[in-house]
């Protein structure tokens, strides 16, 4: 990536500066740097492009973490909630899904679960007239269970394959909200037994590490399944994935390019990685 | 905490002999490692820890008996001071329309925090008009005419034939003369710092209404992108000030710090909620605290 002839302070300051300006964090960071490192002191490492891919192997071994596992549609209905703090890209990245699986054949049905947010429901119901798929939803201020309740049985009467479930941002710190998210689930469970078959954790590649702490709380109390990374059209390297895939070791699905429909691509480690050390 | 970091690299020197440099350098990796993982910027974080560094290799850290603490004083002394000492208000015109216009990327907050302001004016006794100038997200204006009635402030709504921003905006501004109201806020569409054909727009769009107030609503929980964010919208726009929201969470915030390093904008509000009263003036203190964790 530069003009280095040897592993010198320089080189591992600039490999720090890009791990850490991508949002990998300090702590992995030092992790990175230490495998550097050992490989410096024990394996007579000298060569920076030999450096440098071992940096990426490493990355990559990191995750490898995430399985193959994705996202398929086998039930009947396959349901999936998909859940995440404010604003990170939830709605649009459940109209992103909807165009995707429709387009492979299935039917797919959408809940408008958020009945928070002020024209939430709307936003929803402009994706689903959009892509010519039914929005099941009811009016703001509606129990969020109760909306789940009712796309459940329509998706189950209609012969549905996937159903969308959306729901309303939150932040983690609110217990209350976290509540609710876990009637949610549980409801959906009541009325289809196994469901939800997934919940994806949608992220903001513009997040920094606090992504770890959402994480953290959406997967011990809402049973998150996998990961969307969106927004990775902005300069944001997403880097928080690194530690992400380590800790939790779950699918990331899929990454978010942009506001349409079509923005939306299976995870590419390879490329990930290649991007991250441009 | 940092500040128990810091008595543990330093404290355990009390009267047991002379603090050194290398002393000092370890305290500086440890403020260091707090303000990354707080998510400050590599380079601010850079000189910033450069500039503490120096202040710490004075008398009264070397010399004291609480060195620890002294370390951590200065560095939340420091960072405070770095926040902007003072609280930055709105800019109003005593006489005529304030234009307050709203940017910043997709799903930080500014069509909630556009109706947050407008709420905490109107309880001010102003005449306040907001208007829907994203015209490309799905149910964007929706989102803000329900709001709108939620606080019972008025929304415009242009429509204008075409769809184009810059025109409802300049719709927007002649209502808000016409109908003589105080101060008209403009709610913008999301968009990416590097998306050129829509940075573009938005300069027309504040060359349209000549703003008196610029606001980058920036998601408290930003990584490192935040000093190109700040950066852009600055360099394009020229901003006069940054609203930090969603900080009612656990996010360190040390977006805010870079954010304020390049651009030296204010930070005038916090957004701390969902709800329309969600909205407070910023602290410096205790801002600086948070970062440093
Ligand atoms: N550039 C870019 N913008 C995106 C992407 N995904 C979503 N957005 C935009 O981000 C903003 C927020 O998206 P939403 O889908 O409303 O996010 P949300 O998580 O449902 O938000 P809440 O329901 O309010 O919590 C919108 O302006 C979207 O167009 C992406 O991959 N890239
Ligand atoms: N928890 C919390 N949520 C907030 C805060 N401010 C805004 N939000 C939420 O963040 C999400 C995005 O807010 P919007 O106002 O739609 O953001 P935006 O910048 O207008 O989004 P785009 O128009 O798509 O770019 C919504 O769910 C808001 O309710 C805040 O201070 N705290
Ligand atoms: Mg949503
Ligand atoms: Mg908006």
């Amino acid at each position: 990536a530069s003009g280095h002839d040897r592993i010198d302070e320089a080189l591992l300051e600039e490999v720090e500066e890009i791990l850490i300006t991508s949002d990998v964090g300090a702590a992995a960071t030092t992790r990175f740097l230490k495998t550097v490192d050992n490989e410096v002191r024990y394996n007579r490492l000298t060569d920076p492009a030999r450096m440098w891919e071992i940096l990426r192997d490493d990355m990559l071994r990191s995750l490898a973490r995430c399985g193959d596992r994705k996202l398929t549609v086998s039930a009947s209905p396959t349901v999936v909630m998909v859940v995440g703090v404010n604003g990170v890209g939830k709605t649009t990245t459940i109209g992103k899904l909807a165009a995707r699986y429709k387009a492979e054949g299935h039917k797919v049905m959408l809940a408008a679960g958020d009945t928070f947010r002020a024209a939430a429901g709307e936003q929803l119901t402009l994706w689903g007239q959009r892509l010519g798929v039914e929005v099941v939803r009811q009016q703001e201020g509606a129990d969020a269970s109760a909306v789940a309740y009712d796309a459940c049985q329509a998706a189950m009467a209609r012969g549905v394959d996937l159903l969308l479930v959306d729901t309303a941002g939150r932040l983690h710190t609110n217990v209350n909200l976290m509540a609710e998210l876990e009637k949610v689930r549980r409801v959906i469970g009541k009325v289809i037994p196994g469901a939800p078959h997934e919940v994806v954790l949608v992220l903001d590649a513009n997040t920094g590490q606090n992504a770890l702490s959402q994480a953290k709380t959406f997967v011990d109390s809402a049973g998150v399944t996998g990961f969307v990374l969106t927004k990775m059209d902005s300069t944001a390297r997403g880097g928080v994935l690194v530690n992400l895939v380590e800790t939790y070791q779950r699918p990331v699905y899929f990454i978010g390019l942009g506001e349409q429909a079509e923005d939306l691509t299976p995870f590419d480690p390879e490329g990930y990685v290649a991007a991250l050390f441009g | 905490a940092l500040s128990d970091k810091l008595e543990g690299v330093l404290g355990r020197l009390k009267g047991r002999g002379v603090l050194t440099e290398q002393h000092i350098s370890d305290a500086m990796k440890e403020v260091r490692f707090a303000l990354l993982e707080a998510d400050v910027h590599f380079s601010v974080v850079k000189s910033f820890v450069a500039d503490v560094r120096e202040k710490c290799l004075g008398q009264d850290v070397l010399g004291s008996m609480t060195p620890g603490q002294q370390v951590a004083g200065i560095v939340q002394r420091e960072l405070a001071r770095l926040m902007g000492g003072t609280q930055s208000p709105l800019n109003l015109s005593p006489d005529d329309l304030t234009v307050v216009l709203m940017v910043g990327l997709q799903g930080s907050g500014k069509t909630t925090t556009t109706a947050k302001l407008a709420n905490r004016l109107k309880t001010q006794g102003r005449r306040v008009l907001m208007v829907a100038c994203d015209l490309q997200r799905p149910a964007a204006v929706e989102q803000l005419k329900t709001l709108g009635r939620s606080i019972d402030v008025p929304v415009l709504d242009p429509q204008p034939a075409g769809g184009d921003p810059v025109a409802a905006a300049k719709e927007g501004l002649a209502h808000a003369n016409a109908q003589r109201y105080d101060v008209v806020l403009f709610d913008t569409a999301g968009r990416l710092h590097v998306d050129g054909d829509l940075m573009d727009q938005l300069v027309q769009v504040r060359d349209a209404v000549q703003p008196r107030e610029t606001l980058l609503v920036a998601d408290a929980m930003t990584g490192q992108e935040a000093v190109n964010i700040a950066t852009s919208f600055h360099a394009a726009l020229g901003l006069s000030g940054i609203v930090l929201s969603k900080l009612e969470g656990d996010a360190r915030g040390g977006a805010v710090l870079s954010m304020r390093q390049v651009t030296g904008c204010p930070v005038k509000f916090v957004g701390v909620g969902e709800k329309i009263g969600a909205l407070e003036t910023f602290h410096p203190e205790r801002m600086a605290g948070r970062i440093l964790g």
